[in-house]
């Protein structure tokens, strides 16, 4: 079955995208169909997959809304398997225009289930902004399960608690399948102390929950972004492709005995 | 009169709640009366500054609702001259309560304008969330002006033509008095290409919009929330210590020939 993976944290800038954009990347390169949903206004997803501007149309927020069909919004990201639904600043809208639907945080999950997607893709991944809001809930209601980066720092370890009682009260009050996939650490610095302290406060507190790999900071990820291309592809060798590679391996082994 | 500074980007993770920390505390550092508002339901500023949750009450959230005056949800955070009216994660609730208000986005304006802060304190600084939801827009709406941190990195900079298209929306539509303070460079690193790369491009698109004063990348201000002070506290020689007070130094100026 098509297992649906919403990368979520109301935290900002943990590496949700670039966690989305390189996990989707190195699980197509096995040879998996996946699907990535940008749900997040900024577009962040939609960029690093190199989708311009004028091509993004329609995109999820026509989809959400209800009137464009998921189907019609699926665009190729040029990587065999790996397809994206893209997103533009007018998603920033939906956060209002949802409240008026009756059941505002089963939007995306409709979408997906009147669409062929669950058939055709193996996973689908969906990029969440940076706050606990109506989107991210959407997300969090189509999901069968929740991967969060968590930065290790200490601001990012704060919002963590939060984060997973949200994720609780999604699974009780409208998505009993939902389970937390892992946490993912990112932007690991072997050169500070707090990236060690945050690391082992988590696995204390998490224990198995955590990936055992973690993603190390690494500035050929954050260069990956201004040409368009997964870092896998721009720099396939770099620390931080290499971890991605290894928690894609690690995720799926997870998913096969879940 | 007193100078009401929003610090926003929609870009999470760019160093607006560490901006509005130490540039308080620099501001603060000489002799003038600041008052911070953490208006992000993350409650970072508030943590930041070593603001119990248990003391946290009322809070910036029953402010803006109407059931708490101002002048109530004041608390001193130890450091002279510097108070802060604090966050928690109830905030969030406000996004969509918020909605049934006629005057929505005008809200945190009239609870400033009711309250005696214009005339007790120099400067009001206010720490946003990561969106342009309606949190965002009343902090826009109530400031005088808006300082944008910019970390140095690709897609921090593919969203700064969309907020300061906001930014003037908001001064044409509500607030024709809103002007932009600057926009300050964050988490610069002098050791790769991408950081200068996009802080040559900044400059050349928004020349003296750009404070001569770049926040360099620098561990120690990561580890200062960890211990609840500000970094000026926690490490009063490191280089982001340092960059604060130059920026606050620079901010003063632009204030007094603005
Ligand atoms: N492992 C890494 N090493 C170095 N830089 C990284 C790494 N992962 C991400 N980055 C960079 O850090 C910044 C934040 O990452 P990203 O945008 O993926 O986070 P996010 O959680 O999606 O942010 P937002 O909350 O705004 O959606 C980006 O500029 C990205 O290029
Ligand atoms: N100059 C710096 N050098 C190193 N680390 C920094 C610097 N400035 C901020 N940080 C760290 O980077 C992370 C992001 O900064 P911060 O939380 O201030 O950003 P933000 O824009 O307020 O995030 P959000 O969008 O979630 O509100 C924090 O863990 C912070 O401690
Ligand atoms: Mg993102
Ligand atoms: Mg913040």
């Amino acid at each position: 079955p098509c297992k649906v993976i919403a990368i979520a944290n109301q935290k900002g800038g943990v590496g949700k995208t670039t966690t989305t954009i390189n996990l989707a990347t190195a699980i197509a390169a096995v040879g998996k169909r996946i699907m990535v949903i940008d749900l997040d206004p900024q577009g962040n997803a939609s960029t690093g997959f190199g989708i311009e501007q004028e091509d993004r149309n329609p995109t999820i927020y026509e989809v959400i809304l209800g009137t464009a069909a998921l189907d019609k919004a699926i665009l190729g990201t040029g990587i065999p398997g790996l397809d994206i639904v893209s997103a533009t600043i007018d998603l920033s809208g939906a956060e209002v225009e949802l409240i008026d639907f009756e059941d505002r945080t089963f939007q995306l999950r409709k979408a997906i289930s009147k669409s062929k997607v669950l058939q055709e893709y193996d996973f689908i991944i969906i990029d969440c902004p940076p706050s606990l809001s109506l989107l991210t809930l959407n997300a969090l209601v189509a999901a069968t399960s929740v991967l969060v980066p968590l930065q290790c720092e200490f601001f990012a370890l704060e919002g963590l608690s939060l984060l997973l009682k949200t994720i609780e009260r999604v699974k009780v009050n409208f998505n009993p399948g939902l389970e937390i996939h892992g946490i993912v650490l990112t932007m690991f610095d072997t050169r500070n102390n707090l990236s060690s302290q945050v690391a082992d406060d988590v696995r204390n507190y998490l224990g198995s929950k955590v990936f055992d790999t973690m993603i190390p900071r690494n500035v050929r990820m954050s260069e990956a972004p201004s040409h368009g291309k997964p870092s896998l592809l721009y720099d396939f060798n770099c620390a931080g492709s290499q971890a991605y590679i290894k928690l894609a391996s690690e995720l799926l082994k997870k998913s096969k005995s879940a």
